[in-house]
């Protein structure tokens, strides 16, 4: 007969480490380093300070053939408060980014799997030093007990934060290889540069050469606000969760306080279109009166749509120059696409089409694809932006596969639907697909504008 | 400042569940019956008896137009142990499948998933009816504690077991859209009774239509036996727990009784070879003392390769068959891969080339995909199959596209390399990659052979 067992949430992602991206020692070290780097951006941003990340990767110990290297990763962001330390790092599902607000972190799973992956293949702590810019600064020694997904505090150190420093130093061992990874993560970090243009990255490679990535602007995108649940995007947990929580004792102040955007008058309306008494208690709805409730809710046309506050495109001018910046070609058109929503999730869609200079003919369009400033380098041919790009009608704006030219998709929203937790592709939603392949029109048309006026401009020079 | 949560892994799963194959309510339907019917095929299996699996989808009560279902799969399998029952469906990372043997089963995950995804969608509670052939039926209904991970008992029934029954009735409601599903799960089921032909599988659909596969044989291969980890497939934190639950006090006994195949003879020579006495106690092995053994185990040659006896290939004959009742081929090659290894962890291929007869001419390979005898319907073009089928060289076995031909690859493995927790597509890996491709070879040579003998046969005839 079956013996049955349990398992921790970090013991399934230590088991299943190749679905979070871990999958051997070359995408390894990518994936610990991408973590770690998404983490610092965010951290930065959230400081409203532009990034300034350095990351050292040198041979372990056991010199360059052993496969093992010690990875260093600082920034200038925001810190951690010294308890939530040890749980950041060393507990899967635990973060601060689990709010409607968008950031490049989603799951509270990437800096601890990088953590993780480093303590099962070379058995050594991993330190983090971290301070908010207080009057300490505070250092932690830590493993993970994997079966009970907690940290393991091997030592805590405090000293005295004299310059309010504020950021974060993580310090780890893995099993990786490097020369293998090298160009996905030189890759990794030009694109990066590309859509964080305010952003200095600094990176040491094991055998001591310098990548300098610098910023060509400290000017920073609005940052986004956190953000109420929209009707339209609720399920019965959700609102649920929201009527335990909740203090309205009527279910007018409850619709008013709880969700985005519903003002006193449109929640008036809404409940006369349920039949619901204003005054109703939300904590005595029974259960089907909650699915009702629900459901109504996705049929009220009243309701405001989303606003796009809780999300922080980068705008047509730094995107502008991140692509001069790391691309350097001869012509850009840029597309920021108003916002739209799926499955009640705001979401926007920017586009790129650069053109010539140092653009390289590859005898097909260069396809870069990005998600809340993220560079998404795998499983391109899955990827919903890439379909969209394969399946254009190119011709209608004289643009052809084989002229030099990168097509840049970026989406940000407040949930990127990712297929797969190693955040690695994006999934084939209807209304994305629609603003992507809008978004790669307007600057397809753009292009097109360029392309016949220089042409007309060449015909009158042979004249 | 950062305000830090814990969330639990339903919390997780149920904010990402289309990570888990939950995107909308068609694929939700899709991804509830065939989480359902491969529990059932896993513990038909495990009582040893050929599978009878009911599949019932009804409208619920808000008629067609309402978007909601119920969902009914009855099997003759195993059953559950009265205690375990409530965690099974209402916990998340709960489960018998942790094992080093071949299941379709693997993350503890599915069966919960489906019965969550009902939940949020109806906040109805599910009803699950069990008994492993004792005296005693069990029947529970439970909702799920999304935040804590936890299954609720609403109700717990007992009736006498007269006719000593053993299976399980799972019953719940959820949100679908059953006419967009339709083909996909007609198409699962189909597959699923070729891949496992012994097998009787019943579906009612919304309309009252039936459709029934049934078994064409009461063979089924020899169940898979569970097996040790293999010293090439652990790493540190393996061989760290294998330390904290041994009753051995010298290292000599502890190789020979927790890793697979390792006799005492061999775990001399091991022992022998990384220079450590035979009568060190593992408990006082340091940290560094461990990684070094593990990275002995991964150097020493004459560890045994891994038996296959933990996996439960189909079998040519079986193959055949199974593909002769779904197909209805002219000719079929099949061909069974030896045993071979990725990461320490063993798998077979098997292939299998069906020629005319009711194939249709599709104008290119029609490929089915199979792990652990689950059918893969989703996402081909990431799949390493597909890529194989693609990518090979076909003119030399004088096979062309424009032929009416099927080219199906079943996998099977303690650990199939999954890319997604929805079990879509398999990763590329290299050992895997060139198994597939040594096995669709070898089934085209015999196609070549039975094409060119078929010619030749008709060449006289016009004499
Ligand atoms: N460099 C850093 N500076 C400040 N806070 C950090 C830093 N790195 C991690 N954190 C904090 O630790 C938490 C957990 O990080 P982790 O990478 O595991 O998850 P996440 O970033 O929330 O989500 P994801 O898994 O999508 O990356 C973060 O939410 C953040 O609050
Ligand atoms: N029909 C069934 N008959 C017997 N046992 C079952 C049945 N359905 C589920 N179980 C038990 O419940 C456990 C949990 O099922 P669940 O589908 O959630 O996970 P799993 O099958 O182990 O893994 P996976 O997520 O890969 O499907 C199973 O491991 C099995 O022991
Ligand atoms: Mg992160
Ligand atoms: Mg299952």
């Amino acid at each position: 007969s079956q013996v049955f067992e349990e398992i921790s949430p970090a013991d399934f992602f230590y088991r299943n480490r190749d679905i979070a991206g871990f999958t051997n020692p070359s995408r390894a070290i990518f994936a610990s380093i991408r973590e770690l780097v998404e983490n610092s951006l965010d951290a930065a941003e959230l400081a409203g300070v532009p990034p300034d990340i350095y990351v050292r990767l040198t041979f372990g110990e056991g010199g360059s053939q052993s496969g093992i290297y010690k990875l260093r990763v600082e920034d200038n962001g925001s810190g951690i408060t010294s308890r939530h330390i040890p749980s950041a790092f060393g507990q899967v599902l635990f973060g601060s980014k689990y709010k409607l607000k968008q950031a490049r972190g989603t799951f509270g799973l990437g800096g601890t799997m990088a953590v993780l992956y480093g303590q099962i293949t070379t058995h050594k702590p991993a330190s983090i030093v971290s301070s908010t810019g207080s009057t300490k600064i505070y250092k932690y020694r830590i493993m993970i007990d994997i079966q009970r997904n907690k940290p393991i505090i091997l030592e805590r150190k405090i000293r005295i934060n004299k310059e309010r420093w504020h950021g974060t130093i993580v310090n780890f061992s893995l099993e990786g290889d490097y020369f293998r990874a090298m160009p996905k993560i030189l890759e990794y970090l030009k694109q990066t540069a590309l859509v964080n243009p305010y952003a200095n990255i600094t990176f040491v490679d094991p055998k001591g050469r310098l990548y300098k990535f610098m910023r060509v602007t400290t000017k920073m995108p609005p940052p986004p606000k956190e953000t109420l649940p929209h009707p339209y995007g609720v399920d019965v947990e959700t609102v649920k969760r929201l009527i335990q929580i909740t203090r309205h004792r009527n279910i007018l102040d409850f619709m008013r306080t709880h969700f985005h955007r519903t003002s006193e008058k449109i929640a008036h309306k809404f409940l006369e279109f349920t039949g619901i008494p204003k005054s109703k208690n939300p904590k005595n709805l029974g259960p089907q009166e909650i699915v009702k409730l629900v459901q109504m809710m996705k049929r009220f046309e009243e309701f405001r749509p989303p606003s796009a506050s809780c999300l922080s495109p980068l705008g047509e001018d730094l995107l502008r120059v991140g692509i001069l910046k790391e691309l350097k070609p001869e012509f850009t058109a840029v597309c920021q696409r108003k916002p739209s929503t799926y499955s009640g999730h705001p979401f926007i869609v920017e586009t790129a089409i650069a053109y010539g200079g140092e653009i390289p003919k590859k005898g097909d369009f260069i396809v870069y694809r990005f998600a809340n400033r993220i560079p998404l380098l795998y499983d391109e041919a899955s990827d919903v932006s890439f379909r969209v790009i394969k399946n254009m009608n190119w011709r209608r704006y004289k643009i052809s596969p084989d002229m030099p030219i990168a097509v840049l998709v970026h989406i940000c929203s407040t949930k990127i639907p990712y297929k797969t937790v190693g955040k690695e592709f994006i999934a084939d939603r209807p209304e994305v697909k629609r603003e992507i392949l809008n978004g790669i029109r307007e600057a397809a048309r753009k292009l097109k504008r360029f392309l016949s006026k220089r042409e007309h401009v060449e015909r009158e020079k042979r004249r």
